[in-house]
């Protein structure tokens, strides 16, 4: 039996809200250690790792594995009626057809229950070894995002460049070109505010800009976002949660 | 013009 309480319902509202667009259908997968989905978008281009430790549970329980088949609208739909600051707990017997979604207001009596029904899910679980990235950077999630909606709306590329002193964010598009060029810094009273980047090979890369917005959906998850690239591989886009991540992994584009 | 890759190219099914 599953019986995860969190503090608050808002943690599951973000995640549901940043992985909702990418991909409709996937498989809860809950053990001792908490809960986690591997999803990839319909175009297999962008894959969402998530982990929601057990430590992000203010109760957790979960004897044997149990997966729940979940359509994320609907879910989204039920998990939206709850205030963010109401008590949420999920349970699900071993084999569940359903899941169970509880709602508990913290001053009131009020106690609100849904029931959302299971799928049986296919789904083809990638084997993501540890990738070795020549780059890394980590900056405030609000910016990457800013950075991301400006310039998508030149092309529908998005070009991130790394040389050892900054990051170039550039689209070129039909009626103009654009760029954003960071530099690393710290600051020290707001570390979330810093711009760190660490790099051990120039880094030039194409993304789709379309995946990158959906990506940046994960924003309100943390205050930073760190970004993990490698020549001619997918890039890794990571949200850090409480206790696990939000990653996402995005296949480049290549010259024809 | 330049073409979006594949994820399945990186990764292997499990």
């Amino acid at each position: 039996m599953l019986e995860g309480k969190f503090e608050e319902s808002s943690l599951m509202k973000k995640v549901v809200d940043a992985i909702k667009d990418s991909v409709k259908l996937c498989n809860f997968n809950c053990t001792e250690h908490g809960v986690t989905v591997q999803a990839v978008d319909d175009s297999r281009v962008l894959l969402i790792s998530l982990l929601i430790g057990e430590a992000s549970f203010e109760e957790y329980r979960c004897d044997r594995n149990i997966t729940l088949g979940i359509d994320l609208e609907s879910f989204n739909k039920i998990i939206k009626n709850g205030n963010s600051s109401d008590f949420l707990t999920l349970i699900a017997e071993d084999s569940p057809d359903n899941v169970l979604i509880i709602f508990e207001d913290k001053k009131k009596d009020r106690v609100s229950e849904y029931s959302l029904k299971l799928m049986d899910l296919d789904s083809d679980f990638l084997q993501i070894d540890d990738m070795e990235f020549d780059a890394t950077i980590t900056m405030p999630s609000s910016e990457f995002a800013k950075i991301t909606r400006d310039l998508k709306t030149l092309s529908e590329s998005l070009q991130i460049i790394v040389t050892k002193e900054n990051v170039k964010f550039s689209s070129d598009g039909d009626f103009g070109t654009g760029n954003v060029v960071l530099k690393g810094f710290v600051d020290m009273d707001k570390p979330d505010e810093s711009i760190k980047i660490d790099m051990a090979r120039p880094i030039n890369l194409t993304f789709g800009a379309k995946y990158i917005a959906d990506i940046v959906k994960g924003t309100s998850l943390s205050e930073s976002v760190t970004i993990k690239l490698a020549d001619k591989s997918p890039a890794l886009f990571e949200y850090k949660l409480p206790s696990g991540f939000l990653r996402f992994y995005l296949a480049p584009k290549f010259d024809e | 013009k330049k073409k979006q890759a594949s994820l399945m190219a990186f990764f292997g099914k499990k």
